[in-house]
């Protein structure tokens, strides 16, 4: 977390806030209860208290306005900015600005108000943003449900505030993944224009291969369409296109956009309507069949003809042992199989059909 | 610029709009922005903050991040 220049900060915990506006895009009731939920998140965790005003002057001044919007920090029409808000102090110290040129929502249909408000709020108490991909006060956008603040956000305002005296625990938002952690184990795992995705909770890094240090991001900051966390992907290079499965339903995507007619039940690809999640996806390039893990079982699919291959399922622990009776993750790579079980990673030789290496599961990540 | 391609040029203004608007760089004509130190100086302390990769240069990953929608507070500084 970081805090603004000189530790900029509030000298006393009972502060005022006025709404002075409101958007066209929500009910006022709907803002009003938004805001207060906000506002309440920062309580939760400090003793800072905040009371309604409705006229005059609030330590915490809310509005919605466009373009130039008489702070000289003009806003940039839809996307892009979202809002802005300045550091505690007088005047406009405090104040928070949010571009009524989004589309404010409720819900996760277009943007959150109460994420972005919360977030707001966090610097209105002076929380400067951070670098920390699974926090609040990450500069970019993401909807997430649930308390919105992470270990992160909580240690940085009771670096300013304290704790709540009350001693109610937080359950923060679980953090980001760390990489070189030795129990880590992965979601799912896919090539894609030349580049490695491994997915982990609602983030993934992004392996280049001239760049030892992958980079981590949050999945819906990149695929705002895509769930929280996925359970399987793989990439079909020779239709540009990574297929990800999540529970029954699976996305076809295409650089950043969803192809078309999609998200589709995993059920059209032939399998029986047994099957509610798919584990482990990898497409084989030297035979053009797609690897469908499942539980302890595995499907073959014919990318060409668009069919499963007969004679499937087949064990997973028969025809491949030595893993184990189940695949997370599951990748390709000249001649090899990379199949993850837990903490652990197998190479399989496709040629000589077994197992000749067993790595640690975050070795993929240069660890 | 040299002959650069139209999206090329998209990516440089939306750059330094956003260093600007998140990094201070100050404002004006920046020469040939790709060579410009200050420009370089300021994509060095985004991908630093973004923990990418330090390159100083405008990569498809620093690029990613400089179109997501975001906040309007700097990253750095005042």
């Amino acid at each position: 977390y970081n805090h603004f220049p000189r530790r900029l900060k509030w000298e006393r915990n009972d502060l005022t806030f006025r709404i002075t506006n409101y958007t066209p895009d929500l009910k006022s009731t709907d803002v009003d209860r938004i805001i207060r939920r906000a506002l309440n998140v920062w309580s939760a965790a400090t003793p800072l208290t905040f009371r309604k005003l409705r006229e005059g002057i609030a330590d915490i001044m809310i509005s919605f306005g466009s373009k130039e919007h008489g702070d000289f920090n003009p806003f940039d029409g839809p996307n892009g900015l979202l809002a802005h808000a300045y550091p505690p102090g007088r005047d406009i110290g405090g104040d928070v600005h949010f571009d009524e040129d989004e589309n404010w929502t409720n819900d996760q249909s277009d943007y959150n108000l109460f994420i972005v408000a919360t977030h707001e709020l966090g610097h209105a108490l002076g929380l400067a943003h951070s670098s920390d991909p699974g926090a609040l006060m990450y500069p970019a956008y993401s909807y997430n449900e649930g308390f919105p603040l992470a270990e992160d956000d909580i240690d940085g305002i009771q670096d300013l505030y304290g704790p709540n005296p009350n001693g109610k625990k937080l359950k923060p938002r679980p953090d980001a993944p760390t990489r070189c952690d030795p129990e880590l184990t992965i979601d799912a795992v896919t090539d894609l224009r030349g580049e490695t995705y491994i997915f982990k909770d609602r983030f993934f890094w992004r392996l280049h291969p001239q760049f030892p240090e992958p980079q981590q991001s949050l999945t819906r900051s990149t695929w705002p369409f895509l769930p929280n966390q996925v359970d399987a992907a793989y990439e079909n290079p020779d239709k540009d296109t990574m297929f990800v499965f999540r529970g029954i339903r699976m996305w076809a995507i295409s650089g950043y956009d969803l192809v078309k007619g999609y998200p589709k039940y995993i059920h059209k690809l032939g399998l029986p309507k047994r099957i509610r999640k798919i584990d482990a996806a990898v497409y084989i390039k030297d035979t053009g069949k797609t690897l469908l893990f499942s539980d302890e079982e595995y499907w073959s699919y014919n990318e060409a003809k668009g069919t499963m291959d007969t004679g499937y399922p087949r064990s997973i622990e028969t025809d491949f042992p030595g893993i184990g009776d189940e695949v997370d993750a599951a990748a390709y790579r000249s001649g090899y199989l990379y199949l993850f079980n837990d903490k652990l990673q197998f190479e399989y030789s496709y040629i000589s059909r077994k197992v000749v290496r067993i790595m640690r599961a975050n070795s993929v990540l240069n660890c | 610029f040299s002959s650069s391609s139209s999206t090329e040029i998209d990516d440089y203004l939306l750059a330094e709009k956003y260093l600007r608007q998140h990094y201070g760089l100050s404002p004006g004509l920046q020469g040939s922005r790709a060579a410009s130190g200050a420009f370089q100086t300021k994509i060095r302390e985004m991908q630093k903050f973004f923990r990418l990769k330090v390159t100083g240069n405008l990569d498809e990953n620093t690029l990613d991040i400089m179109k997501q929608p975001r906040c309007g507070v700097p990253d750095i500084g005042e």
